[in-house]
């Protein structure tokens, strides 16, 4: 099973054309295992990209030299994943109960 | 199904069992067609709604990225709405008076079980990719439509990865059987999550499509109604115009093949969810979907074509 611990998604804003590409060319390094949740289309649109944690430091670095602002959409994806797996099964048990 | 909890996410196995013990609830209204199977022999279960032989048809998808989890429980809604609202509701019944309604909840249910079982992050279907150690195709990049163009990806790594050719995917070939077969489905919607829009072709090109005017109209009326319920902002247009380029993309194929209203939803998150959208979200996000829905679904059987 694979799980998400320390991996982030974070909430990209790009200002303008300039920084769209950026980000395009960031989405092309496969090593760092970006999964773009919303891709770098528009400055009109937020970017989300989950970062797994090993990678977190290296696109933390590429975004604060190109200014490029971000925040921590989620902190820890496998909290909330795991939230979602205790609404299920606590659903399962009251399924079972009623 | 009255016991069944919409109001959260459930399994490839319950969801399964709630089709059939809708079909069991509605005899002679509501059926279940399986088009095909998956790569790994799963059925491809589609729900049929029918009040009269030899209708027109619409067709709703949900599911077909595996990770969009709302979807597939919105489909779930949606089908016991559909029952709920026969005969209560003037303009579905109508609606159903005049089409049939098929509904493919799990439309890459490959996909499906392996974000319950193994990878809750996996979008794409679950066929290796001969000389590459990466799995699936993206279904939403393998339709024969501009397919191999420029907004999907030639390496099987990708998650945008197109396939080794249109419809090689079990899941999207059954799909386009079934259209072609059928010959009178009017309107196609493919159902998607996340980011608040509502799109139609084209995704591989930038020529308008034809119909691009009353497409555009229609998707305002759907909109405005999605809204009017608990006034969730989206937005709408060509999926090129809107998103990005996109190319091999469901609804350009249907609407390529005389489907004039050919529609691809993005459902919530307006927050801060992206994918795992938390359960209590599933049925508002249901229900506002359902009247831009029926804002279509009315739009197609006033103009029969």
């Amino acid at each position: 099973k694979e799980t998400f611990e320390g991996h982030q998604v974070l909430r990209i804003t790009a200002l303008n054309e300039a920084q769209i590409n950026l980000l395009k060319e960031l989405s092309e390094n496969e090593h760092l295992g970006l999964d773009f949740w919303m891709d770098p289309v528009d400055v009109s649109l937020p970017v989300d990209v989950r970062v797994p944690f090993n990678s977190l430091q290296d696109v933390r670095a590429f975004l604060g030299y190109h200014e490029i602002h971000y925040e921590i959409m989620i902190q820890d994806l496998q909290d909330l994943i795991n939230e979602e797996q205790r609404e299920i099964l606590q659903s399962k048990a009251l399924q079972l109960r009623s | 199904t009255e016991d069944y909890n919409y109001a959260n996410y459930h399994t490839l196995n319950e969801i399964n069992s709630f089709i059939d013990m809708l079909v069991q609830e509605n005899p002679g209204f509501v059926s279940k067609i399986v088009i095909g199977k998956s790569y790994e022999g799963r059925p491809l279960n589609v729900l049929k709604f029918s009040t009269g032989a030899n209708r027109p048809g619409l067709w709703i998808d949900t599911g077909i990225h595996s990770r969009e989890w709302v979807t597939q429980a919105s489909g779930t809604w949606f089908a016991k709405k559909i029952v709920t609202d026969y005969r209560r509701d003037a303009e579905l019944t109508d609606i159903l008076n005049k089409y049939d309604i098929f509904l493919e909840i799990v439309t890459n249910p490959d996909g499906f079980q392996f974000t319950h079982t193994t990878n809750r992050m996996w979008r794409k279907t679950r066929k290796p990719n001969s000389g590459s150690s990466c799995i699936g195709v993206d279904p939403n990049r393998n339709w024969d439509a501009g397919f191999g163009g420029a907004g999907a990806s030639s390496t099987p790594c990708s998650e945008t990865y197109r396939g080794p050719s249109a419809n090689s995917e079990p899941e999207v070939k059954a799909i386009v059987d079934f259209v072609k077969s059928h010959g009178k489905i009017k309107a196609f919607v493919s159902i998607h999550s996340y980011s608040q829009m509502l799109l139609y072709p084209y995704g591989y090109t930038q020529t308008p499509c034809k119909d691009q005017a009353e497409l555009h109209e229609l998707a305002r009326k759907a909109v405005t109604a999605l809204s009017s319920l608990y006034n969730t902002q989206y937005r709408f247009g060509s999926i090129i115009n809107t998103i990005y380029q996109a190319s091999g993309g469901t609804i350009d194929w249907t609407y390529n093949q005389g489907i004039k209203y050919s529609y691809t939803f993005e459902l919530r998150d307006t927050g801060r969810y992206g994918f795992i959208l938390p359960a209590n979200q599933i049925i508002p996000t249901a229900q506002e979907t359902w009247l831009a829905l029926m804002a279509i679904m009315k739009h197609t059987k006033d103009n029969p074509y």
